[in-house]
């Protein structure tokens, strides 16, 4: 029996928005420690990792190991119906082919449940190697959004440069070039809005725009966002979700031929 | 020109 309760069902809703325009489709992984999903977008260019920590759940409990594949567009049908105060519960028998999603209004007075069919989804998992990255970033996550998107009208393709100074953001195309420069944040009374910059060595990636778009949509799960790179390695993008877990995209660089 | 490569190649198969 697969149990989960979450009494904040607006973090649900967020990370369904964080993940549906990259993947039409994936399997979360339910175990004693949490709710896992690992897939790469249909072109294999990225991957989400996503981790839900039991003891961030408000009540949990997963007696035999459930791979849920769950269609991203059918979920977000049934997210669509839970208010965002709603207290969510999902829950699944051992072997089930189909999860049922509860909501419960703040009062207790609305009670709603939906159910879902779960489909069969060949997945194939990657070994992600714990790495120590030349440079990590953390930023507003509003301010890389915005530089994702203000530098998408450039062109393709973003050059990410880091040095102990700061980090460039550039991109060229037709209409001319842009660059976006953040330096290190001196003073920091409010830590959400700093800039701060871990650097072994400098690094300069480029990587395509579109998938950068694709991961801001992660943005109202988290104030900050923490960029890790390393040369000629994929780009970690990564957003905080509350004290529950995190979200990571991999991005592959673009490298010259 | 620049070329995307797929993220599967830097990971390895589990």
């Amino acid at each position: 029996m697969f149990e989960a309760r979450l009494v904040q069902s607006s973090i649900f809703k967020k990370v369904l928005e964080a993940i549906k325009e990259l993947l039409n489709e994936a399997t979360f992984d339910c175990s004693d420690s949490g709710i896992q999903l690992q897939a790469m977008d249909s072109s294999h260019v990225s991957l989400v990792s996503l981790n839900l920590r039991s003891d961030g759940f408000d009540q949990y409990r997963c007696d035999r190991n459930l791979s849920m594949g769950i269609n991203l567009a059918s979920m977000t049908k049934i997210m669509k119906c839970a208010g965002n105060d709603d207290i969510m519960t999902m829950k699944a028998q051992d072997n089930a082919d189909s999860v049922t999603f509860m909501f419960e209004s703040p009062n207790q007075e609305k009670m709603s449940d939906y159910e879902m069919k779960l489909m069969n989804l060949d997945q194939e998992h990657l070994g992600i190697p714990e790495t120590d990255y030349s440079c990590v970033i953390k930023l507003p996550s509003a301010e890389f959004a915005r530089i994702c998107r203000d530098l998408s009208q450039f062109g393709e393709s973003v050059v990410i440069s880091c040095t102990k100074e700061g980090v460039k953001f550039s991109a060229a195309g037709d209409i001319g070039s842009a660059n976006i420069k953040l330096a290190q944040t001196a003073n920091v009374d409010k830590e959400d809005e700093a800039v701060s910059i871990e650097m072994q060595e400098k690094v300069s990636l480029t990587f395509a725009c579109r998938y950068l778009n694709y991961f801001t949509k992660a943005t109202p799960l988290s104030p900050q966002v923490c960029l890790s790179m390393s040369a000629e390695v994929p780009l970690v993008v990564e957003y905080k979700i509350g004290e529950i877990g995190h979200i990571r995209y991999y991005l592959a660089p673009k490298i010259e031929e | 020109t620049k070329n995307q490569s797929s993220i599967s190649t830097y990971f390895e198969k589990k």
